[in-house]
């Protein structure tokens, strides 16, 4: 099954 | 200092229903610009951005920015003490550690004062970068809700896939499938009752129906709503804020390993 990415994961700090 | 003064007090009332079960603790910012929000779910897996732009309050004087931590919870029990056709002017001191909610009756008879306090949040503040998106549909966010609702009484999953056919939205549980599609339709008397699909390249992704039925508490707030698609990219959910900003909801993908 598709695992769940943390939005962290696409998107970074700054 | 800054003053805000909101004459649509319910717009106020509506955001924090839609994000107080999301995010518990968020820094509120104040700018000339206006008053935002960015902030992530304790999984971090969905993000919560929201502009209020300083030119949609009646009164709005903000002499430097100012980062407001504020507990979601709180903020909404005091927000409900507001009614609905309430003005609410919210006052903050440059380094205090109070904010002020002052709610005004329509016909000014009834005045209520509400301190509440500040918090420290350290917070991370991620970089969203600016995106043409593969798909994107805008639909009446009373369908969009119903479709969640409805799907997630099935399975835990949706795949949301766009062609040129339309819009799907699948889901599979235990007990069986289901396959919803909404097909482009301006025919509509309104605009807000449209369904409309620009399609630069189809896009099939799947995402959790927990947070999808969470975005939905932002149904009062518009009546329309779209979503954001590209492959390997976290979905947009956009409510409009009328004439002040919007209220947006990024979900990151399930993703095959």
């Amino acid at each position: 099954a598709p695992q769940q990415r943390p939005i962290t994961f696409f998107f970074s700090p700054g | 200092m800054l003053e805000f003064r909101l004459v649509q007090g319910s717009l106020l009332k509506k955001v924090m229903e839609a994000i107080k079960d999301l995010v518990t603790d968020a820094n509120f910012e104040c700018s000339s610009t206006g008053f935002s929000l960015q902030a992530m779910d304790s999984s971090h897996v969905a993000l919560v951005a929201l502009l209020l732009r300083s030119e949609g309050f009646e009164h709005y004087r903000c002499d430097r920015n100012l980062s407001m931590g504020m507990n979601l919870n709180n903020m909404s029990k005091m927000l409900k003490c507001a009614g609905n056709d309430d003005i609410i002017t919210i006052k903050a001191d440059d380094g205090g550690d109070i904010v002020t909610f002052m709610f005004e009756s329509p016909s000014q008879d009834k005045i209520s004062d509400f301190e509440m306090k500040l918090m420290d949040i350290s917070s991370e503040q991620l970089g969203i970068p600016e995106s043409e998106y593969q798909s994107i549909v805008r639909m009446p966010a009373a369908e969009f809700q119903r479709i969640c609702k409805d799907l997630s009484s099935i399975g835990d999953t949706v795949i949301i896939s766009v062609t040129k056919e339309g819009v799907k939205f699948s889901t599979r549980g235990d007990i069986g499938s289901a396959n919803i599609v909404c097909r482009q339709n301006t025919s509509v008397d309104k605009p807000e009752e449209a369904t409309v699909i620009e399609m630069k390249e189809p896009v099939s992704l799947t995402f959790a129906l927990r947070y999808m039925n969470s975005f939905t508490k932002a149904t009062p707030l518009s009546n329309s709503v779209s979503l954001s698609m590209s492959s390997d990219l976290p979905l947009v959910v956009e409510y409009k804020i009328a004439d002040m900003g919007y209220l947006r909801f990024y979900l990151a993908p399930k993703i095959e390993d």
